[in-house]
C-alpha cells in the first residue's frame, strides 16, 4: 500500500481543507518554526489510531481540532483522510482486495467521541488498525511501528533507551 | 517465537553492521544480545566505534554521533523489513554538514523502494526531494501549503 | 523565604513578559502560580500566546517555538539575577532563520554584562561573536584547537 | 568573577593540553560532530565540581579520563583548571579576598578518587563549591545554577517541566 494523498480540514492548525499528494521517492516539507509541519505528523498518527492525546502533544483529544486564531473562532470538527494506492503489496481484508483505492478517514467532533471511516463506511477503530497493520506500518503501540514514523526530538531515544526498550524494534520487524 | 526474534535480529545486525561505516565513513558497530540464553527476554546492546575512536559507552557519543547511530539503527531495521512509507521529523537538526550529505545519500536509496516524508529546515536535504511542500503561516495561527515542486 | 520568593518570582516575570514578545515578534505571556497561597510549596505554571495565535496548552507548541519559550524563561532569570557567565550548548539547533536572527539579538545583549559561551553549527550565530575557536579532530580521537579569531 | 582561561588536559577527547582563553562577550566554538565542542562544557561542569558521572554522559567518573584512539593509548590522568579573574564582583573567603586570579582545579587519576585544587593548594570540593557558589554561578544541584549552563537538547526541558521543577529555576535565582 502506497501513501497517495492526505487531506486535513480542521485538525490543529489547520483551518483550511488542505490536501498533500505523494509520489514515489521523496517528499520534503518545510516552512518557518510554527507553520504546521509536524501537525502534518501528528494528522497521520492521528488519522491512523492514535489513541493517546498526549503523544499529539495535546492534553486531551479535543485539542486537536482547530481552537481559533486571533481573527478566527474555534471550529467544532477535525477531520483526516488518508488515502493509499491498493497496489497489492499489503494483507488487505478481503472485501477492500479489489480496489484501487482504500481511504480511511476520522472524525472527531467537540464533545463527542472520534468516527472512523473506511472508504466511506462507519467502521470501527479495530478495522483502522487491521488495515494498518496489514500495510506494514502498523504493529507496535499506537498502531504503528515504531521506526515508521520519527517525530521530531525523538531520534537520540535509541541510544539512551535501555537495553530491554530497544528490543521493542527487533520485535516490530519481526 | 524464539526462532522468529534470532532471525530478525541477526538480520538487522547484519544491516546495521554495514550501514554505520557508511554514515559514519568508517568505523565498526555491532549489537549484541544481553542474555542469549533467554530470547524471548533478552535486551538488546550498541556496541559502537566512529572511525579511529575507541569502543566506547554509547551514551559518551556527542549529539550529532547519537542522531547518526540511531538513524543507522532504524535504516537497518527498514531494510529488513521496509514499511510502505517512513516519517522523518527534523532528524537531521543535530547534524553537520558532512554528516547531512552521507545520511541524504542514505536516505535517496531508501527512497528506491519506499516513500519516505522529510521535515527538515536544511537546505541541502531540501535538494534531495522529489518532491517540495512549504506551509506558511501568512495568517496567524492558520496553515496555508503555499506550493509543490517537483524537483 | 517567603518573601523573597514572591520578590523573585515578580521580578522574573516581569522579565519573562518583556522578553517574549522580543523573541517572538509580538504575543505575550506569564508565569503564574498554582497555589499563590502556598509560596513555599507552588508550581510555577507557563501561559504563552504565539503572536496571532491563542492560548493553548504550552506542549502544543512547535519545537521551535518550545525552545524559543525557554530561552525567554532563562534569559528572564538571567536578567534578575545574572552569573558571571552562561554557557549555551546548540540551543538555537531547533530554529529557523527569523528566530535565529531574534535569538542572537538577545544574546548580544546578555553579553554586555555577562560573557557568553555558545556552541553551534549556525554560520549566522557565529558571526554575533566576540571571538571564534575551531576544534577539529583531524587526529581521530584527539581534539585540537585550531584557531581563535577575534572577530 | 570573570573567566578567564581554561586548561584541559587528559580530560576525555582532550589528550593534547589545551587552552581556551575567554574575553568579555560572546565566544563561540565550532567544528564538526564528535569533535569535542560538548566536552568542554563537561569539562568545565567537572572542575566546578559535578559529582555525577552520568551528567558528564559518562558511566563511572573515571570515564573523563582520555580512553584512547585508534593510536594513541588512554591516559592515566585527566586534569581541568579554570582561571578567574577576580574583578571584585563576587562573594570571595577572605584569603582569596586580595587576589587578582582565582585558579581552581580537579585532578583525577584510574583508581583513586579526585583532586581539588584552589592557587595551587590541596582544597576540599566543599571549598570549590562555597567558591562557586560566591561567584553567582553556583547555587542549584551539581554546585551551580541551572539556567547558567544549558546542555546539548536540554533547552526544551523548562517546557516539558511539571510546574514544580520549574520552581527550583526562581529558588536559584532567589
Ligand atoms: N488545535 C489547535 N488549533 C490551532 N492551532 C494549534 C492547535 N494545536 C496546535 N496548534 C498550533 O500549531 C503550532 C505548532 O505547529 P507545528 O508543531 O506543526 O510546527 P512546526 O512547523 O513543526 O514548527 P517547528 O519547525 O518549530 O518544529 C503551534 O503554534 C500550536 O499552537
Ligand atoms: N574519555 C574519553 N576518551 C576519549 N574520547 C572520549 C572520551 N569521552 C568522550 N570521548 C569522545 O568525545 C566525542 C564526543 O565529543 P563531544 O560531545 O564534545 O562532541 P561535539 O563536538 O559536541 O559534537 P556534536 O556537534 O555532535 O554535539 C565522542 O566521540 C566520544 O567518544
Ligand atoms: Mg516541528
Ligand atoms: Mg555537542
Amino acid at each position: 500500500m502506497k501513501l497517495k494523498r492526505l487531506d486535513i480540514h480542521g485538525f490543529k492548525s489547520f483551518y483550511h481543507r488542505t490536501t498533500i499528494a505523494f509520489d514515489d521517492g521523496v517528499t520534503a516539507i518545510v516552512g518557518p518554526n510554527g507553520c504546521g509541519k509536524s501537525n502534518i505528523v501528528d494528522s497521520m498518527k492521528w488519522v491512523m489510531g492514535e489513541q493517546g492525546a498526549k503523544a499529539l502533544r495535546g492534553g486531551a483529544m479535543e485539542d486537536v481540532i482547530f481552537a481559533g486564531s486571533e481573527k478566527r473562532g474555534p471550529m467544532g470538527i477535525a477531520e483526516v483522510r488518508l488515502t493509499f494506492h491498493n497496489d497489492g503489496s499489503a494483507e488487505v481484508p478481503t472485501r477492500f482486495r479489489e480496489l484501487d483505492e482504500i481511504a480511511i478517514e476520522r472524525r472527531i467532533e467537540r464533545d463527542r467521541g472520534s468516527d472512523y471511516i473506511i472508504n466511506k463506511q462507519r467502521s470501527r477503530l479495530a478495522d483502522i488498525q487491521d488495515l494498518i497493520a496489514g500495510t506494514g506500518v502498523g504493529s507496535g503501540p499506537g498502531g504503528r511501528r515504531a521506526y515508521a514514523i520519527i517525530e521530531q526530538g525523538q531520534i537520540g531515544r535509541l541510544v539512551s533507551a535501555k537495553a530491554d526498550e530497544r528490543r521493542l524494534l527487533i520485535e516490530e520487524a519481526a | 517465537s524464539r526462532r522468529l526474534f534470532a532471525e530478525t535480529f541477526e538480520a538487522v545486525n547484519r544491516h546495521f553492521t554495514a550501514l554505520f561505516p557508511r554514515l559514519f565513513r568508517g568505523g565498526t558497530a555491532e549489537l549484541t544480545l544481553t542474555d542469549p540464553d533467554d530470547l524471548l527476554g533478552t535486551g538488546i546492546e550498541m556496541h559502537v566505534r566512529p572511525p579511529g575512536k575507541k569502543v566506547q559507552n554509547v551514551t559518551l557519543l556527542s549529539g550529532g554521533e547519537k542522531a547518526m547511530c540511531a538513524l543507522a539503527l532504524v535504516f537497518a531495521v527498514f531494510r529488513h523489513k521496509p514499511s510502505p512509507f517512513c516519517l522523518l521529523d527534523e532528524v537531521d537538526a543535530p547534524l553537520d554538514d558532512a554528516n547531512i550529505g552521507r545520511f541524504n545519500e542514505v536516505v535517496r536509496e531508501m527512497a528506491e523502494t519506499s516513500q519516505v516524508v522529510l521535515i527538515t529546515h536544511n537546505k541541502r536535504t531540501m535538494e534531495i526531494a522529489d518532491m517540495l511542500y512549504g506551509i506558511t503561516m501568512e495568517e496567524s495561527g492558520v496553515s496555508k501549503l503555499v506550493g509543490v515542486r517537483m524537483t
